[in-house]
């Protein structure tokens, strides 16, 4: 269960201040699947960084599965993301130099995995998204949609409980982000959380729940009524 | 006046062959406003690379109006880019150490234009897009969309002959979607050409003509005829 009350982010950039999430209040149930909709700007995937433990809210409160994350140290942050949380970046944060594999391997790394099982993870992930040909590629030989299914191959391969997803399907086509759908919904169906940013109103159908924002705060939550 | 013909970009990974571009011919009047869609990894980067002088092909021909590209020095190369061409890169390029204002004067600087009437030039551009009041901010503190649009806005201060955009509006919600390709109708009806890719069918509706790929081949070429 996540459950945020109050959360405020607000950047300072010289005597400009910018309210990027200006509170919000919001919870998730285990296994629950939400989409989070809205404007260019309107605080989307600063809130998902927020949920993520990626960064820390100016002010409000975080319980994660009943314990206050706001008061962690930057090593215990580090080990529940590593261990609950799995993140697809906009950006996607894919390591230059690595192999599409070696991206993938990286959170088994974090997590101690010996090599041998390591491989075969990161290997049946990256078969998941289709890229299995082009697992010795390195990012700048593969397409930009190629690059957004290795970042969510990675996110995925030690199945966390919990999906954050920013904008997962941005850079792909239709055909391909409802593969990448599929596996979502396999995921949930196994128990796991997915919250996923996305613009596509095709795409946040999928999910079961869609919370729009506008300006740093909630304006509507609604079920999706169709699925 | 484009016209490719028989143009092909084979990448060769270790033992591994990669036909990005098969053998596409295309031609591509003044004026003309067509997007390019297709399957992640069908090569539509590749090729837009291509018809921006960003990159030479394996084999076949390039005339851009008139003159056969393929034989041009770099310098030549980056004078016709620079003074033809605006692009929107599908990763943005924006330099991370500068404004949104200082990445959007950049072509003009290349351009030689005069330190006041580039800033005047970039601010209108910023403002085109929205994003006037950020201008002094770098691209980490902007949101995706926000730095796509800075993108955008680069892509037209010096106002080329030809805008090639590689998927524009993906990161971007329906509404602010439109209102880009308000301003890309507002360009075509000047007199420019636009070629973009885009995943999105509503979006590559506005332009006029609808290029598919599929493993690196055309495999349809039609008039847009609700438009
Ligand atoms: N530098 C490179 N080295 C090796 N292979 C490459 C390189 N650049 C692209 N490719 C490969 O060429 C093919 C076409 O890539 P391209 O980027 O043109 O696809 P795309 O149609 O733009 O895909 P997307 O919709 O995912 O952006 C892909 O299989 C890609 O992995
Ligand atoms: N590091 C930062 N410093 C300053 N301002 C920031 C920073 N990160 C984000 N912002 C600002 O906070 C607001 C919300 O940003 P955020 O990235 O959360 O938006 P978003 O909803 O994800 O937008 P998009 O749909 O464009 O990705 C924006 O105005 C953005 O410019
Ligand atoms: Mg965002
Ligand atoms: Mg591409």
């Amino acid at each position: 269960l996540i459950s945020v009350k109050g959360i405020t982010k607000i950047y300072q950039v010289g005597v400009q201040e910018i309210r990027a999430v200006a509170g919000v209040d919001l919870q998730v149930q285990n296994n629950e699947y939400l989409s989070i909709m809205g404007p260019s700007g309107s605080g989307k995937s600063t809130l998902m960084n927020i949920l993520g433990c990626l960064d820390t809210p100016t002010s409000g409160s975080y319980s994660l599965n009943g314990e206050e994350v706001s008061g962690l140290r930057d090593d215990e942050l580090a080990f529940i993301r590593n261990k609950e949380i799995g993140f697809v970046f906009q950006t996607f944060n894919l390591l230059p130099r690595a192999s599409a594999l070696q991206n993938v391997e990286l959170p088994l790394i974090y997590g101690g995995v010996p090599s041998d099982e390591r491989r075969e993870r990161a290997g049946k992930a990256l078969d998941s998204v289709g890229l299995a040909d082009r697992a010795s590629h390195r990012p700048s030989e593969l397409s930009g949609g190629q690059r957004q299914r290795v970042a969510i191959a990675r996110a995925l391969v030690n199945n966390p409980s919990i999906i954050l997803a920013d904008e997962p399907t941005g850079n792909l086509d239709s055909s391909t982000g409802n593969e990448i759908m599929d596996i979502f919904k396999e995921i949930h169906s196994g128990g796991n959380t997915i919250i996923m940013v996305t613009h596509e109103e095709y795409i946040a159908e999928h999910s079961k729940r869609i919370v729009r924002l506008l300006d740093g705060l909630i304006s509507s939550d609604k079920q999706v009524v169709n699925n």
